[in-house]
């Protein structure tokens, strides 16, 4: 997936870095530091509809097959996050503990049109 | 909301650079607080010491990865002497506050400890999960016994099944010991033996993990 250039209009993915410094979050969250908080924007024509997507799948053949069917597109087709990881935070909970977790699905990787 | 009509993944209009580091910056702690399943950032009652926490971050092994959606959880204990008629010389009562467990599965439990040079000799050491009931003294369950017999760091195995319970999330452990061969000197008190401030306070090494749905349920086979 692309990462987004200002002269890129289609779906793409959109980095951000974020400081926890930023937030006024380093007090408590020990590690790490910050994390990218990446989201998809950009368009999806039709004919990219389904490509590669997270509904790369049983209903994006479906709709694809609709699709092929039907002169016009059905519905519109929305640039979303096809691959994410988790984030490893290191924090304080409220009684002065350390904490250790992994938190799912936290760091958009790839962006895809559904 | 407020950025215009429609939503950014549709090709809706750009928008502004301030704006949206405002709303990357909000969606953070949207993120962040709702992946830890907080509503509000922990407002930190007591912080550890540094020298502490630092220790105790060595603890956990950086390449120990907790099972997917688990935690590991060290928390840092106050000692107080035991004191009172039936009270042994060398016994000690550490108090840890837990945060109150969500439907998570204790799996596993360590107690470290840091026994000074004045050790005299080989000691037994036995731990007993206090509890408040409604005896004055209490109630007392044993949890583990351990022999220690060299100064430094100890990480001594505790039951997960005797730590499980109580929705203060208030945990208290007594320690009390004596040396390990009757004919050996007399022990100093356990204050003097044990660490419990700075780099060399007590602390509890938990490793948690979610429960699985429905768990708890007798399995059929």
């Amino acid at each position: 997936t692309p990462t987004c250039e200002p002269e890129t209009p289609l779906c793409c993915r959109r980095d951000h870095y974020v400081d926890f410094q930023e937030l006024g979050w380093r007090d408590w969250i020990l590690q790490p530091e910050g994390y990218q908080l990446n989201y998809c924007q950009g368009q999806c024509p039709p004919h990219l509809a389904g490509s590669p997507g997270i509904a790369a799948s049983f209903h994006s053949a479906v709709f694809s097959l609709l699709k092929a069917n039907t002169p016009w597109p059905l519905g519109t087709s929305c640039c979303v996050p096809t691959a994410r990881r988790s984030l490893s935070l290191l924090y304080l909970d409220r009684n002065g503990n350390v904490v250790k977790t992994d938190v799912p699905d936290m760091v958009v990787e790839a962006c895809g049109c559904s | 909301q407020g950025t215009g009509a429609g939503c950014p993944s549709c090709g809706s209009p750009m928008v502004a650079t301030q704006v949206e580091r405002a709303l990357v910056l909000e969606l953070a702690k949207q993120q962040i607080l709702e992946g830890l399943h907080l509503t509000s950032r922990p407002q930190i009652i007591q912080r550890p010491p540094r020298a502490a926490l630092s220790r105790a971050l060595r603890r956990l092994q950086p390449a120990s990865v907790s099972p997917a959606s688990g935690e590991e959880v060290v928390s840092f204990a106050t000692a107080v002497p035991v004191t009172g008629p039936s009270a042994a010389a060398c016994s000690s009562m550490l108090t840890f506050h837990l945060a109150t467990p969500r439907a998570h599965h204790l799996y596993r439990a360590r107690l470290w400890l840091h026994v000074g040079p004045a050790l005299p000799g080989p000691l037994y050491l036995r731990i007993v999960r206090w509890s408040s009931g409604r005896r004055r003294q209490g109630s007392r369950t044993p949890l583990a016994e351990h022999h220690i017999d060299t100064p430094g760091w100890h990480a001594l195995a505790l039951p997960s099944s005797g730590l499980r319970g109580k929705a203060s999330g208030v945990l208290k452990l007594q320690l009390t010991c004596r040396p390990l061969h009757r004919n050996s000197t007399s022990l100093p008190p356990l204050q003097r033996l044990l660490g419990t401030a700075g780099d060399q306070r007590p602390f509890l090494e938990l490793k948690i993990r979610a429960k699985e749905p429905r768990e708890g349920r007798a399995k059929r086979r």
